[in-house]
C-alpha cells in the first residue's frame, strides 16, 4: 500500500525578517534529514510507529527544536520534556512527562507503549521506568544551550523580584554559557542569534 | 515541539509528538504533548495527529481527538476537520498552534493558525516538500 509521512517542527511567531538565511536554510535541511530517516523506515518495510520514532529522534537531537536538545528552559533552570506516541491499528498508547535526563523522550513513550500497561508515566517514575528497560540517562547539562537559556534570563529580567534569577557566580548554567567552545558552536551561534526574537508571551 | 504522522506499508497509521515544554513553566506544568486525545491520536480508520502550540487550549479542545473523531463520525476530509477544529473552534478559544495529520490513505495535512509551523512531508508519490511560513 501506499506510504507517507509528515512531521511538524513547532508552530508560533516566526517572522521571516527575524530569521537569517543561513538559519533558514538550516531548518529546511533539518526538516528534510528527519523526513528522510522515517521515510527510510518506511521504504524497507518497517512500522509507521517505527518511521515516527526515526524522524522525531533527528529533530530531538538538533537544538533548532524545542524538543530533546534545545529544549527550552523551566522556571527553576531545568529541562522538562514530554512525550507520546500512538498507534492507530490497536489504539495503543505511550507518554512521559517531566523527565530530565532522557536523551530521546519519543524512545521512553514508546517502551511505555510496548512494555508496560500503562499509558502515560511521570516525573521520577518515568526515569525509574527507564532504568528498567536499560535506557541510558544523559547528564541535565547535554540538554543546555545559549539560546533557551537566553530566553529565560531575559524573562525573569523582567519578573517581578521575588521570582529573580539569583546571579550566583557558580550557578553551572550560567557558567556554561560563557563556554567558549559553546559559543563557538555553530548551531548554538546561529541560534543564539534567536534570542533577538520577539518572543511570543505565552510563558509560564 | 516536534512530532511526526506515519503511514506504512500494512496500511497501519502512527503519530508521535515531543516537547520541551514552556518557557519558565512552574509547578510541573504541562501541556498537550504527552495528552493521548489532545497533542498526539492515531486510529487507523480516521487519521494519525500530532498538534504543537499552547497546550492549555489544546488540552481543553481535545484537538487531536477531535479531529479524527470528526472525520469517523462526520465523513468529511482530514482537511476540513483539522480545519474546523484548528481555524474555527480552537481560534474562538484564543488558542494558538496547530497539527500535522495523516489520512488512511496517505494523504498528509497541515493546519495552523499561527504566523509559522516548520512542516514537511513525503508523499505516497516519494516527493519531498518542507516549509516554514503561512
Amino acid at each position: 500500500g501506499n506510504i507517507a509521512i509528515a512531521i511538524h517542527g513547532g508552530a508560533g511567531t516566526i517572522l521571516k525578517a527575524n530569521m537569517t538565511p543561513e538559519l533558514e536554510k538550516a531548518y529546511h535541511a533539518k526538516l528534510a534529514e528527519a523526513l528522510k530517516a522515517g521515510y527510510q523506515v518506511l521504504k524497507t518495510g518497517g512500522s509507521s510507529v517505527n518511521a515516527v520514532q526515526a524522524a522525531i529522534v533527528i529533530m530531538e537531537d538538533s537544538p533548532l527544536f524545542n524538543a530533546g536538545k534545545g529544549a527550552v528552559f523551566t522556571h527553576d533552570k531545568t529541562n522538562e520534556l514530554d512525550a507520546s506516541i500512538m498507534e492507530g491499528k490497536s489504539l495503543n498508547a505511550g507518554a512521559i512527562s517531566g523527565v530530565s535526563r532522557i536523551k530521546n523522550p519519543i524512545k521512553l513513550a514508546t517502551l511505555v507503549m510496548n512494555n508496560s500497561k500503562h499509558v502515560m508515566l511521570s516525573g521520577q517514575g518515568a526515569e525509574e521506568f527507564a532504568n528498567s528497560q536499560s535506557v541510558e540517562l544523559v547528564s541535565s547539562d547535554y540538554f543546555h544551550t545559549d539560546r533557551r537559556w537566553n530566553q529565560l534570563l531575559k524573562l525573569l529580567k523582567d519578573e517581578p523580584d521575588s521570582f529573580k534569577l539569583s546571579e550566583d557566580k557558580d550557578d553551572k548554567h550560567a557558567q556554561q554559557s560563557k563556554n567558549p567552545q559553546d559559543l563557538n558552536n555553530e548551531h548554538s551561534a546561529k541560534t543564539a542569534q534567536l534570542t533577538q526574537w520577539p518572543d511570543d508571551d505565552k510563558f509560564g | 515541539t516536534v512530532g511526526a504522522v506515519a503511514l506504512d506499508h500494512s496500511g497501519n497509521l502512527a503519530a508521535g509528538t515531543s516537547t520541551g515544554g514552556m518557557t519558565n513553566k512552574k509547578f510541573g506544568r504541562i501541556g498537550d504533548s504527552p495528552i493521548i486525545g489532545a497533542g498526539t491520536y492515531a486510529d487507523n480508520q480516521a487519521c494519525a495527529i500530532s498538534a504543537t502550540g499552547h497546550g492549555e487550549y489544546f488540552i481543553r479542545a481535545a484537538v487531536a481527538h477531535d479531529i479524527c473523531a470528526r472525520v469517523k463520525y462526520k465523513k468529511v476530509s482530514l482537511q476540513q476537520a483539522a480545519d474546523e477544529v484548528i481555524q474555527e473552534k480552537l481560534k474562538a478559544m484564543q488558542g494558538d498552534g496547530g497539527i500535522v495529520g495523516m489520512s488512511p490513505t496517505g494523504e498528509p495535512v497541515f493546519s495552523f493558525n499561527s504566523s509559522g509551523m516548520y512542516r514537511g512531508y513525503i508523499d505516497k508519490n516519494g516527493k519531498i516538500f518542507t516549509a516554514i511560513y503561512q
